[in-house]
């Protein structure tokens, strides 16, 4: 048994989420903020059979596509705290940053 | 030591919360989404003791229980996006959904 | 690989966070509540290479000072559930919560 915590841009959560559960998957969904962009992402729980786990990286890689985005990241760049030294920048977003960890017990009480 | 990830109800999550403090747990709350449902739900992490695992999935047991649902689901079912094909579906609801998880290193930093 | 867990105070999440990040760490951030206080605090998710593991403890260390806080817990205090019964109570706070999980495959997708 197998968690899958998967970090996604929030405009691909629906779609995924719902391709997921057509799949027979569940999966639980958490708001959360990206530690660079600061901007709100989606980190997915997903729970399932060690078998499954290559079912779910292609139903993610199938709707979580990495686009370039231009940002201005609010982080301070170097050592100064001054925003305005902040430089315009491109990163990839979208993708899915996927963690696998091994769960020892999984069980509905 | 393990980390416990459990799913419940939001209904069961205040007295679940309680009972663990009580019992001298520790215990975080997120709040989060079923996939399925599309309805808020509570996600607990509780970092404990190998030989406390047993002693959790009791209170577990006793503040989540079960129950009967009729549900319309947004999820699309079949292949249309139409959500008028949404049959009213009977789910069980509330219980809690139990990940066990080993963890190498617990501290207080 | 591994993921580390660590909660930690609201206050101290946003300097923690743009330390991390200078230092070339990623961070996933979600908002979540204490158990006993029944206060915000912040969860933070951090994957990184088991090397790593050290160096991200050290800034944890920097950046997340304990400190006494008298409260007055909504938690019941004994077995009744009359709140005018909680006394205050001094309790440690900030500091951080910080659970090291073992990543059995880490990728971006
Ligand atoms: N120091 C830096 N310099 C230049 N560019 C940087 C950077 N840190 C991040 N980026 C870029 O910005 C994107 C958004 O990062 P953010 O931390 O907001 O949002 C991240 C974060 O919430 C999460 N994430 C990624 N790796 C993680 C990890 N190792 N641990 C925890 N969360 C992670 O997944 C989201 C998307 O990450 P992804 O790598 O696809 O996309 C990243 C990456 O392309
Ligand atoms: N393996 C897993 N990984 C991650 N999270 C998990 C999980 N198993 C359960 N959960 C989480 O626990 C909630 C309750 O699941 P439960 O199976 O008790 O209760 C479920 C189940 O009785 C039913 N259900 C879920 N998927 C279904 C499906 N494809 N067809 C019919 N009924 C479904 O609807 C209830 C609510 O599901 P929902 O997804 O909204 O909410 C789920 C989800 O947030
Ligand atoms: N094993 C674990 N599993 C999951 N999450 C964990 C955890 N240990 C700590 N946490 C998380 O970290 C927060 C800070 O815990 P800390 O022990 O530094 O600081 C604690 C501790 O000094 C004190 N405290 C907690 N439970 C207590 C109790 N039963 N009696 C007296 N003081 C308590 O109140 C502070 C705030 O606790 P709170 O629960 O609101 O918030 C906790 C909780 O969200």
């Amino acid at each position: 048994m197998k968690l899958i915590i998967a970090v996604v841009n929030d405009k691909d959560a629906i779609p995924l989420m719902e391709d997921l559960v057509e799949s027979n998957f569940q999966v639980t969904k958490l708001a959360s903020t990206g530690g660079f962009l600061r901007e709100g992402n989606t980190t997915l729980l997903i729970g399932l059979e060690d078998e499954a786990v290559e079912q779910v990286r292609e139903i993610l890689r199938k709707n979580c596509k990495s686009r370039r985005k231009t940002v201005t990241p609010v982080a301070p760049v170097g050592n100064t705290m001054d925003v305005s030294m902040s430089y315009p920048t491109e990163v990839m977003v979208g993708g899915a940053t996927v963690f696998v960890v091994k769960v020892e017990k999984w069980e509905k009480i």
